[in-house]
């Protein structure tokens, strides 16, 4: 997984 | 990703699936509330607009299912079941809905870009999109059992993301305090429906409001 960005979620 | 992540996401396709199963089997829409759905489809075009510069396998496959389905559902009900579709007991007043998911995202978002504030907007918008739907239930007093499992499974949506984001805080201190104010307000919103879902539904009563 890159990096956690909350454009990650749905 | 993580188990709760993945569940929600599950919990979130399952809702889509016994919505649209439910119209076309019935050929019917009624119980479902129209404004509902058009502020999700709002949600989710607003939202997923990074469609057009990221792909990831996973998540831009599910924003186009969302988007598509939702699309069809709209279309569901304004083209072959609109006839079942009463307007008169779908009443909530949505501009309020959508002015003040506007103004909290004009006012706070991460960045002042369009797609930023979009997905911001979006977010104010999803925690409270289901309102109309339960202000029908709450007019009607009762509803179909399939229509609450409609809304069980699309509030276990949002709900298992809170789980996801504890975990996400604790295994790499991530967190994002938009999503999550927004989250739990939204779950919230649910809990009253999710107590008699729990005690009315699950025990083989129909659904009725006390």
């Amino acid at each position: 997984e890159a990096k956690p960005s909350r454009h990650d979620e749905l | 990703m993580n188990i709760f992540r993945l569940a929600g996401d599950l919990f979130h396709l399952i809702s889509i699936f016994i919505l649209i199963h439910k119209m076309t089997t019935s050929k019917s829409c009624s119980g479902i509330s129209f404004k509902s759905q058009a502020l999700y489809l709002l949600v989710y075009v607003t939202r997923y607009l990074d469609l057009f510069w990221t792909f990831a396998l996973y998540n831009s496959t599910m924003k186009i299912i969302f988007i598509g389905s939702s699309a069809y559902v709209l279309h569901l009900m304004t083209g072959p079941f609109k006839p079942t579709h009463d307007p008169n007991i779908d009443t909530f007043k949505v501009r309020y809905l959508i002015g003040g998911a506007a103004i909290l995202a004009l006012l706070f978002p991460y960045k002042w870009t369009p797609a930023e504030v979009l997905w911001t907007f979006s977010i104010w918008l999803e925690s409270v999109a289901i309102l109309p739907q339960l202000f029908m239930v709450q007019r009607t007093g009762a509803a179909e059992t399939i229509t609450t499992h409609y809304i069980f499974a699309l509030g276990a949506y949002r709900a298992l993301y809170i789980p996801n984001w504890i975990y996400r805080y604790l295994t790499s201190t991530f967190w994002d305090p938009l999503s999550i104010i927004a989250g739990v307000i939204q779950t919230v919103l649910y809990s009253d429906f999710f107590y008699i879902y729990y005690t009315k539904v699950l025990q083989g009563r129909k659904f009725e409001l006390p």
